[in-house]
């Protein structure tokens, strides 16, 4: 099928994670 | 009974306030930076940039990053393979093609998003998988 797209979940983390004011 | 405190938890906050934020970008409200990626003018918030970039974290979080409002990125990823990151930032979802997946990847690297360089790597390999 043209234009059929597959969606694949990630449940993990997806960007950085800002560190905690020291 | 008994409790301390009550919490009314809105599940879906989180994907809406992101939904209106790219409402915002693509309506060009409140945007305060031009990327200039491959010679090709986007417009975005810094603090999604800053928020889900480690390049551009560096860039904005001290005061050198205050005044800039258009950014070229020299050397740095075509169009192809940025476009679709910006749209991640913006909406979670990555699209990916064997065609545009490692310009993708070269363009998270370079953007120091080290998850989804992980979620090329597993697409490209699973796309070499008979």
């Amino acid at each position: 099928h043209e234009g059929l797209v597959a969606t694949v979940k990630e449940a993990g983390r997806s960007i950085h994670e800002i560190p905690r004011e020291e | 009974e008994g409790a301390l405190g009550y919490v009314r938890e809105f599940t879906r906050h989180s994907s809406d306030v992101l939904g209106n934020l790219n409402e915002l970008r693509l309506r060009g409200i409140l945007t305060d930076v031009t990327l200039l990626v491959g010679g090709q003018p986007l417009r975005a918030h810094k603090a999604v940039l800053i928020a889900c970039s480690g390049f551009f974290y560096s860039i904005f979080r001290g005061r050198a990053g205050v005044g800039v409002d258009v950014l070229s990125l020299p050397g740095g990823p075509e169009a192809r393979g940025f476009a679709p990151l910006l749209d991640f930032m913006y909406t979670s979802r990555l699209r990916l093609s064997p065609a545009t997946a490692p310009a993708v990847l070269a363009a998270a690297t370079y953007l120091q998003m080290e998850h989804v360089v992980q979620a090329c790597h597993r697409f490209i390999q699973a796309s070499y998988e008979p």
